[in-house]
């Protein structure tokens, strides 16, 4: 997945 | 999204399941810890404030939701189902939790990736998930004996922290710019609190017996 800024993980 | 990553999402998801089950099923919430369970309440109020300002997918999204939902709910019922309250271990659930939450909140003040608002409240709620389970483990220490669904329980949520550990790892090798050394050390030290437990579930596997924590 791409990933900037913001969390992705849960 | 990698297999480890969603194989932990869908144990942290069964552990979930495997607790509401229990307290359904039997009315009893013997062996669980309201006070861990009011910090994973917190964990995932905290941390889900970005839910409606950073979009990342609809599963992200759900799960934020049903994270959130379930835990409010387990503690809702914990506190206020009759049968299921009448069931509460409080006598053995005496640790301080709140002295968890202040510890976390004054080291994410010190600790983050940025100082605003919504980063401070994330990186409290990754310390606050790393020590959450710390009531949980001593109320089962000193109850001695767990009963299956809550053995099961917390093996689940120690699967998904060992399956988060290593979708890092992956992610490590497999993206140019992963750094997250926050969540990283965080989840370290949450999982290595489950190595005793851990230890006394697999023995009583091996040895098909009941599980027992020794004092």
């Amino acid at each position: 997945g791409s990933e900037p800024e913001g969390h992705d993980e849960l | 999204m990698n297999a480890f990553r969603l194989a932990g999402d869908i144990t942290h998801l069964i552990s979930i399941l495997v607790l509401l089950l229990k307290i359904y099923a039997t009315k009893s919430c013997s062996g669980i810890s309201l006070k861990t369970q009011e910090l994973y309440a917190v964990v995932f109020l905290a941390r889900y404030l970005d839910l409606f300002t950073d979009f990342i997918s609809v599963y992200n999204s759900v799960m934020k939701v049903v994270f959130i939902l379930s835990s409010v709910a387990i503690v809702w019922c914990m506190r206020r189902h009759r049968a299921v309250k009448r069931s509460y271990d409080k006598e053995l659930d005496t640790f301080r939790h709140y002295y968890l939450v202040g510890a976390c909140f004054v080291f994410a003040l010190l600790v983050h990736e940025k100082f605003t608002f919504q980063e401070v409240f994330w990186a409290f709620s990754i310390y606050l998930e790393a020590v959450a389970i710390i009531p949980q483990l001593v109320l089962l220490q000193r109850s001695g004996n767990v009963d299956n669904l809550t053995g099961q329980y917390v093996f689940f949520l120690g699967a998904y922290r060992a399956l988060y550990i290593l979708n890092w790892i992956y992610r490590y090798f497999t993206e140019a710019k992963f750094s997250r050394w926050i969540a990283c050390i965080s989840g370290l030290v949450q999982t290595a609190l489950y190595a005793d437990f851990f230890y006394y579930y697999f023995l009583s596997w091996k040895n098909n017996a009941k599980l027992n924590l020794p004092a």
